[in-house]
């Protein structure tokens, strides 16, 4: 249970980082866009 | 730095008048060699015979679960591949284990001092003693759980022991496979991290692991958070050499023999001893110039440090870090495949970079135990236990997260809104929230992601253990017996 719920929080953090990653990368895009 | 050439007469057992004695009365304490996971092993000379032991010395506070089962499995082995043991003591409020002596030390203390990695000749041997140690640790339905180089120990005619057994198992027949998360994170086998049940083999995955540590100076993704590797091995295909062309055939498929994901395809010890690369080890004589330099870098040390001692008596900086930070040389190979610090000066191509950070991981990453496999005791007849308010061990890994955390806090400090604890991940399934943030909100998240999930991680770990310390507690009750050993 210990293992699962572990598994469950190091998963969630997974995606949320890459949320995050693909979040400032797409405003890196645009920017360049924009300029 | 003398060498032996010849075999020494082997102790098998304290005598029963050395065991009724007080400990200093039968030995005399030499020097500290160093700190192992449960407390300080000392050198010593044994007053009746007059050779050298090991003594391990554990307060009786700590956690004696582990301690004593390191000797059960201990007193059960009898081989010359297996570090042995030769009886107890307790002494005011610490645990005396009096051990075989391997004058040069750990694999990778060896590898540390000399700031080298070994050669594949080098590798072989060890390996061809550690498989041997393994064949009959498995033939005795036993599995270390915990191989890499630090639990390897090498005496001065370099025959290689495995040693550390404070987390091993014993199989019975009706329990062909155990399915308790245990082990270092980066030696761990895949089927032991996903907890599907695991056997002898789960040692010869930490063996192929502990192969690449020896070549490289570190295992396969030690520049990696240990939590995210641990999801990482059993998603991953198996590891390999970080420069492939720098080994040869034999050694690759020797050690892809090793890191077999699925362990019922994966060789056993006796099988790979009949590998070509093990099969072609040279004798132990390959160890001795390694061994030699490394104890004669180990005794410069010593004597420059006593040096330092008298010279400075109020010089502030006489507890400095013994580890060096500076160029790792891969062995037998020039400035090729130089290991250095990052931030060091070095081009050189094929030039492995170790990161500061990893250092630090792979140096604080103990070996972890996650389910505790109380059977263990239940089997082990031989096995006493006496402290009613010892506390479990903290997983030096959670030691890693809490400095992290304590280093977020401090960076975080005095900065109000910035704290790691106001930036909270958004509740399951609402991660479209991240578009409506600021580019600069979104860095100050993603810095801060880390040390929350070391948190919550350190949250559930306390709120498990919770739960556990009652069971345990009932448990022990049931066990204490008298204290003889």
């Amino acid at each position: 249970l210990f293992m699962k719920e572990l598994e469950h929080i190091v998963k969630s953090y997974e995606a949320y980082r890459q949320a995050l990653l693909s979040e400032v990368e797409a405003r890196k895009q645009r920017q360049q866009w924009y300029a | 730095v003398q060498m032996r050439s010849h075999p020494r007469r082997t102790l098998k057992k304290l005598s029963e008048d050395s065991l009724t004695k007080q400990p200093e009365e039968v030995f005399d304490v030499l020097e500290k060699l160093g700190e192992g996971s449960y407390g300080c092993v000392f050198k010593a000379h044994y007053k009746e015979t007059g050779e050298i032991v090991a003594i391990k010395q554990v307060p009786v506070e700590s956690d004696l679960q582990e301690i004593i089962k390191e000797i059960s499995i201990m007193q059960q082995c009898n081989s010359p591949h297996v570090v042995r043991y030769y009886g107890s003591y307790f002494k005011k409020n610490d645990l005396w284990i009096v051990m075989e002596y391997c004058g040069a030390g750990s694999v990778s203390d060896i590898i540390r001092i000399r700031n080298k990695t070994l050669t594949e000749d080098e590798i072989a041997a060890i390996v061809q003693s550690t498989l041997k140690g393994l064949e009959y640790l498995h033939f005795m339905r036993k599995i270390h759980r915990d191989i890499k180089a630090g639990n390897i120990l090498l005496n001065t005619e370099g025959h290689a022991k495995l040693a550390d057994f404070g987390v091993a198992g014993q199989l019975t027949d009706t329990m062909a496979k155990r399915n308790t998360v245990i082990g270092t994170p980066f030696w761990m086998a895949p089927e032991v991290i996903q907890e599907i049940g695991y056997n002898c083999v789960a040692d010869i995955w930490s063996l192929g692991i502990t192969a690449i540590e020896m070549a490289e100076g570190k295992p396969p993704y030690a520049e990696i958070h240990p939590m995210r590797a641990i999801f990482m091995i059993p998603t991953n295909p198996p590891p390999t050499f970080r420069n492939p062309d720098l080994w040869s055939e034999p050694f690759k498929d020797f050690v892809k023999q090793c890191l077999v994901k699925n362990p019922e395809n994966r060789a056993t010890a006796t099988q790979l001893l009949q590998h070509p690369f093990i099969k072609s080890a040279k004798p132990n004589a390959v160890l001795r110039a390694l061994i030699t330099d490394a104890m004669e870098i180990k005794l410069k040390r010593q004597e420059e440090e006593e040096q330092r001692e008298q010279d400075a008596d109020d010089d502030d900086n006489s507890d400095e870090d013994e580890v060096d930070q500076g160029t790792m040389v891969r062995a037998g190979t020039g400035d090729s495949g130089t290991i250095r610090a990052a931030g060091s000066r070095s081009g050189t191509a094929r030039t492995m970079i170790e990161h500061e950070d990893t250092g630090t991981m792979q140096s604080q990453l103990g070996t972890m135990v996650i389910n505790s496999d109380d059977e263990d005791e239940e089997e082990a007849g031989t096995m006493k236990r006496r402290d009613e308010t010892m506390q479990p061990a903290k997983p030096s890994f959670l030691e890693y997260f809490e400095q992290k955390e304590k280093e977020a806090n401090v960076q975080n400090d005095g900065k109000g809104e910035n704290n790691a604890d106001n930036r909270k991940m958004p509740p399951d399934g609402s991660l479209e929230v991240v578009s409506t943030w600021t580019v600069e909100e979104l860095r100050l998240r993603l810095a801060s992601l880390d040390p929350q999930m070391e948190q919550e991680i350190e949250q559930i770990r306390q709120r498990y253990q919770t739960k556990r310390q009652p069971i345990l507690d009932a448990i022990e009750a049931k066990k204490r017996r008298q204290q003889n050993f």
